[in-house]
């Protein structure tokens, strides 16, 4: 039996949002330490990973590890059902060939529950190396969006360039090159706005724009993003998902032809 | 030009 009860629903509802762009079906593996997915885009340029711990949930059971194959797009039209205030359960029986999502007002006065078929997915899973990144970058998390949506205009792709100096956005095209620079914050009234950079080496890299704005859906989860970059290999942008877990994006690089 | 690199370049199947 597999049961979380999740009293702030609306994390799920965000992180449905934040995948749903990015990824048609996923399998959610389920044990008695918490929820986890992991899957790449069709294109296989990016990678997914979201944890959800156990402890995060106000009521978590279960019994025997299990893996659910879900159609995303399926998944987020449900939790779409749920309002921002629901407290939202899902349940399923050992073996089961269906997920029961159960959306509870606070008052408990209304009840929905909603039945989905569950999908046989045979998904390989991908080891991410252990990295000591050579710069990480703390920025708050609309900022980040914005910068892409901005430099989306210019062209396909993003040169994310750091150094002690701060960290600089550019994107190049057609009607011309646009550029943000962003200085590590020197005081802030809230520690969300801050702008913190902590760099071992300068590092360039670049990155496809179409991704980078499907990685902005999780905008919603959290106030701060945080980037992750050493040469030649792939950027991560992590959203912490409250206190429960987080979504990470891993891209791929651009590289020379 | 550059070119879009697959993530599987980098991370291997378990």
């Amino acid at each position: 039996m597999f049961e979380a009860r999740l009293v702030q629903g609306n994390l799920l509802k965000k992180v449905l949002e934040s995948l749903k762009d990015l990824l048609t079906e996923a399998s959610w593996d389920c044990a008695d330490t918490g929820i986890q997915l992991q899957a790449m885009d069709n294109s296989h340029v990016s990678l997914v990973s979201v944890q959800l711990r156990a402890d995060g949930f106000d009521k978590f059971r279960c019994d025997r590890q299990l893996s659910m194959g879900m159609n995303l797009t399926s998944m987020s039209k449900i939790l779409r059902c749920a309002a921002n205030d629901d407290i939202i359960t899902i349940k399923a029986q050992d073996q089961a060939d269906n997920v029961t999502f159960v959306f509870e007002s606070p008052n408990q006065e209304k009840v929905a529950d909603y039945e989905m078929k569950l999908m046989n997915l045979d998904q390989e899973h991908l080891g991410i190396p252990e990295t000591d990144y050579a710069a990480v970058i703390k920025l708050p998390a609309a900022e980040f969006q914005r910068i892409i949506k901005d430099l989306s205009q210019f062209g396909e792709s993003v040169v994310i360039s750091c150094t002690k100096e701060g960290v600089k956005f550019s994107a190049a095209g057609d009607i011309g090159v646009g550029n943000i620079k962003l200085a590590q914050t020197a005081s802030v009234d809230k520690e969300e706005e801050a702008v913190t950079i902590e760099m071992q080496e300068p590092v360039t890299l670049t990155f496809a724009c179409r991704y980078l704005n499907m990685f902005t859906k999780a905008t919603c989860l959290a106030p701060q993003v945080t980037l992750s970059m050493s040469p030649e290999v792939p950027l991560v942008v992590e959203y912490k998902i409250g206190d429960m877990g987080h979504v990470r994006y891993y891209l791929a690089p651009k590289i020379e032809d | 030009m550059s070119k879009q690199a697959s993530i599987l370049s980098f991370f291997n199947r378990r």
